[in-house]
């Protein structure tokens, strides 16, 4: 574990939170995607599915189990309990060609050919591309709550900061996984216009609006 | 490059 990872995977835990905490304190889910949210839900499924059979650390585990419970509990929040207040009619992004390639290619493109590495590698690769819809969503309605755009930063920061936290451990522990690095790059380069976006408009208390 | 055994991120 280093300095890097850690943030990230903070950063990560606050953006779940403060996105759980919005829908809850707001009882909307205006402006989120869901389609995203079923897509993250995808991913720390297939991905951590070695629960069963791998134990690393319990901060390992306890965190695998937080962002599995909190994925499906917004789901939930969203397509049950504020069901009303979903945005269905701008939440249209087709996710199946996000799933469709991400699966084609983890099954040419991974380490080893072995049922858990194929869902590992499919769930990184998702991952990379589970933001689309919400950024779509965002375009299409051309703002954003300020409360979804931090959500958003610090989401997009999680991988940002592995992205340190890989280069860390290529000179520290001689270990890097280029799948994961590639993935994580492609996915941090898709938050640039945002991020951009949040630092020269959010930060300054204006509304994020995006050129629709 | 170190063969991928355990991913240990999350």
């Amino acid at each position: 574990m280093n300095i890097f990872r850690l943030l990230g995977d903070l950063s990560h835990l606050l953006a779940i939170i403060i996105l759980l905490v919005k829908i809850w304190k707001t009882r909307s889910c205006a402006g989120i995607s869901g389609k995203s949210q079923i897509l993250f839900a995808v991913v720390y499924t297939s991905r951590y599915l070695d629960l069963i059979n791998a134990f690393i650390s319990p901060y390992n585990t306890i965190m695998k189990i937080v962002f599995l419970a909190a994925s499906y509990g917004t789901i939930y929040l969203m397509y049950m309990k504020f069901k009303a207040t979903y945005d269905v009619n701008h939440d249209t992004f087709r996710i199946e060609f996000l799933i469709a390639p991400a699966a084609v290619l983890a099954l040419i493109v991974n380490h080893a050919f072995e049922p858990l590495e194929i869902l590992w590698t499919f769930s990184i690769y998702l991952e990379s591309v589970a933001i689309l819809p919400q950024l779509f969503l965002v375009s299409k309605t051309g703002e954003a709550e300020s409360i979804t755009s931090h959500y958003l930063f610090m989401l997009g920061s999680y991988r940002a900061l592995y992205i340190f936290n890989w280069i860390y451990r290529y000179y520290a522990e001689n270990h890097y996984d280029l799948i994961a690095i590639v993935a994580g790059i492609v996915q941090t380069v898709l938050y640039c216009d945002f991020f951009y976006l949040y630092i020269t408009k959010v930060l300054k208390g204006k509304k994020l609006q995006l050129p629709a | 490059n170190m063969k991928i055994h355990q991913h240990d991120e999350l």
